[in-house]
């Protein structure tokens, strides 16, 4: 089962879902790649990768027929394999473009290993091009995470817009398995109530617009999250009691039951 | 004199601070124009252009050579003129491979227009690719506005690095300008004290390593800055007497002082 995280918005939390999400199915048992196709290898550095250690990497693979058996990689957490992201990846769509089928080369790269794994998620970089529709084709289901914010609300329209078209132009057969919100404000205080409750108002319009594709479980702003990252640790490892590791927790049991059609 | 706001970390406020600093030079003013390279548009969306009237876009004219004459257009901010973004740049890094002087294509284009504007502001979508780097050709200066996390760090450390290449292998000759430290928390409650010790942590990291080329303006996080654009404002018109409004203006002048040298 291959889950594509993807948001052409930046910044919204597509790392941070992916690394903690993968991490919370490891937990739970499941064998988990994650598939970092983004050139900054935010995801691999998170699971404690140095910039200068991330070769081979899922560009090499992709670009350069690098064996994936060979580029796929243990982390610290059990039962979670990670194919590192990396420069490369920046003029992907220059190479793809050059090739036969370019846009099922994901999906070829990925066959061989396909079985040794319950979940494959990928952490995509912020853009809708070439590396992205190869991600959707070779995935399952897809997952956006969204911040209740304006412009990210414009920006997943447009996204929305750019997937239905795929799937009609293109035959590509992904089911959204939800949109995901993110950095939802938790706190009381006054001076944010302003802000939670624009977050507010644009939940319900996301609610009254995607329906059930809203996920119900929603993941608050919490500093431990962008703290975790610079210990290399996910979110079970930095901080087992938060508020923010139940939030994950109570995602992947969401996640389970939408892939089993619930 | 071409100012390109870059930095291919998501989220970090290129289009904030591309929007707001815009209008700031044009209330001193100056003539701006700002170039939305951003296939999702959101400075375009955030000066009121409806996404269904992004057309003629900047892909049109640097892709299918529509007249840059004609595609620029009036906003409702007085000497700020704009020239939309729009989906044609999703696939812009295939177009443009196929053309002669690929990485020039930006230059070319903005060549009969650039002495009607004192300031031309380039919006780049998150991203390191072939049009990125017509933008880094096409200008004088860049900024990099980041947002004071440990992911956001790192990236930081991936762009300079690749823009330095760029330079030494290109021949490019561009200036960086500055280092924008964004959304720094601007609360004394103890809630978020802890993330405004981070964000510290990680400000002193920046000035140590990069020394005044981090900005003396810093941009505090401000709920009135998500909300402007959904009103189709800057913050000077939104929420005139408030603190972003001060932060951008002193930001402009901050910008002014270093582009005359000081
Ligand atoms: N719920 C949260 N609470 C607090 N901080 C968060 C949360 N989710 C993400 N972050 C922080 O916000 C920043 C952006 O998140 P992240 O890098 O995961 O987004 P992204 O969509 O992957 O970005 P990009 O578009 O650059 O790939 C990071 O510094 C991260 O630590
Ligand atoms: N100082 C700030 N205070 C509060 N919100 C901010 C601030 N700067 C930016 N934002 C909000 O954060 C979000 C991200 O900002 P913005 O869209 O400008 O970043 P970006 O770098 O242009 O993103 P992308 O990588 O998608 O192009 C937006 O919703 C914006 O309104
Ligand atoms: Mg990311
Ligand atoms: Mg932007």
């Amino acid at each position: 089962m291959v889950i594509v995280v993807i948001n052409n918005k930046g910044g919204t939390g597509k790392t941070t879902t992916c690394v903690n999400l993968s991490a919370a199915l490891a937990n739970l048992g499941y064998r988990v790649l994650l598939v970092d196709l983004d050139p900054q290898a935010s995801a691999s550095l998170s699971l404690g990768v140095d910039y200068s250690n991330l070769s081979p990497s899922s560009g090499e693979v992709l670009l350069e027929g690098y064996s994936i058996e060979k580029a796929i990689r243990k982390t610290n957490i059990n039962c979670l394999d990670l194919l590192t992201g990396g420069i490369e990846l920046a003029h992907s769509d220059l190479v793809l473009s050059d090739i036969e089928d370019r846009e099922n080369k994901l999906t070829e790269v990925l066959e061989p290993i396909k079985d040794r794994y319950d979940y494959i998620l990928c952490d995509c970089a912020p853009a809708l091009s070439l590396l992205q529709v190869n991600a959707l084709i070779a995935g399952d289901h897809f997952i956006i995470p969204v911040v209740p914010e304006y412009l990210a609300l414009e920006g997943l329209v447009n996204l929305m817009d750019v997937v239905e078209r795929f799937k009609t132009g293109m035959g590509v057969d992904i089911d959204l398995l939800g949109i995901i919100i993110n950095k939802l404000n938790s706190t009381p205080f006054v001076f944010l109530n302003r802000e939670l409750r624009n977050q507010l108002d644009i939940v319900n319009l996301l609610r009254e617009h995607y329906g059930d594709k809203v996920l119900k479980t929603t993941i608050k702003r919490n500093v431990q999250l962008t703290e975790a990252p610079s210990y290399n640790q996910s979110i079970f490892q930095y901080a087992p009691k938060s508020n923010a590791a139940q939030q994950y927790s109570q995602l992947a049991e969401e996640i389970l039951m939408r892939c089993n059609g619930f």
